[in-house]
């Protein structure tokens, strides 16, 4: 599964 | 964005609100570690760093925003403003034995060595420990004032419900990020015995008193 680039989460 | 993450982010909102509000009424920092604090400015400095650069959603630079100036607000109340009030003799953790540990092991294992990334796991990682110093606190004056333990009850939450947020997106959208999950682990482990204690006494209206 792809790592996530951004962080969405605080 | 789901329920889990909501309120687990209103939950550590709280936490801060709980804790500015209780040094301004009170006037004084007693019983809270001010170690504790300056690792919590540092763990949202260097997360947030993308403040600027990244928008995610506007919840998100808000919220980011406010955890930041009220991290360094409140590291200036206990600093500054009500430093007479500032427990040094009890607040004596050795904070640089989490920075340099938690700083090597972001340079060590990371998703990707670039700044940013690098800044981000290592608050990750020092935030799982940064309660320590105010634990360690309350367990040297043996007992802590009940809106210190409503805030440390809402700060522990606020991860623990992060917890089930990634359950919840790991089973919803195939997401997960382990660094975040096994320090979130780390993090809320922390706080058992602490948990236990507020629920079974706190709870019940008696002051949290640490067995000696």
């Amino acid at each position: 599964h792809p790592e996530p680039d951004t962080h969405d989460e605080l | 964005m789901n329920i889990f993450r909501l309120v687990g982010d209103l939950s550590h909102l709280l936490a801060i609100i709980i804790l500015l509000l209780k040094i301004w009424k009170t006037r004084s920092c007693a019983g809270i570690s001010g170690k504790s604090q300056i690792l919590f400015a540092v763990v949202y400095t260097t997360r947030y760093l993308d403040l600027l650069t990244t928008y995610v959603s506007a919840y998100n630079t808000v919220m980011k925003f406010v955890f930041i100036v009220a991290s360094y607000a409140t590291v200036y109340l206990m600093y500054v403003k009500f430093r007479a009030t500032y427990d040094h003799n009890h607040d004596t953790f050795r904070i640089e034995f989490l920075l340099v540990p938690c700083f090597i092991l972001s340079l060590l294992i990371n998703h990707e060595f670039t700044v940013l990334e690098v800044m981000w796991t290592f608050s990750i990682y020092l935030e799982s420990v940064a309660i320590l110093p105010q634990l360690f606190l309350v367990s040297k004056t043996g007992e802590a004032e009940s809106i210190t333990s409503h805030y440390l009850f809402a700060l522990g939450s606020y991860r623990a419900l992060y917890l089930l947020n990634w359950v919840y997106r790991y089973m919803a959208e195939d997401h997960y990020e382990l660094i975040a999950i096994v320090s979130g682990v780390v993090q809320t482990v922390l706080y058992c015995d602490f948990f236990y204690l507020y629920i079974t006494k706190v709870l019940k209206g008696k002051k949290l008193q640490l067995p000696a």
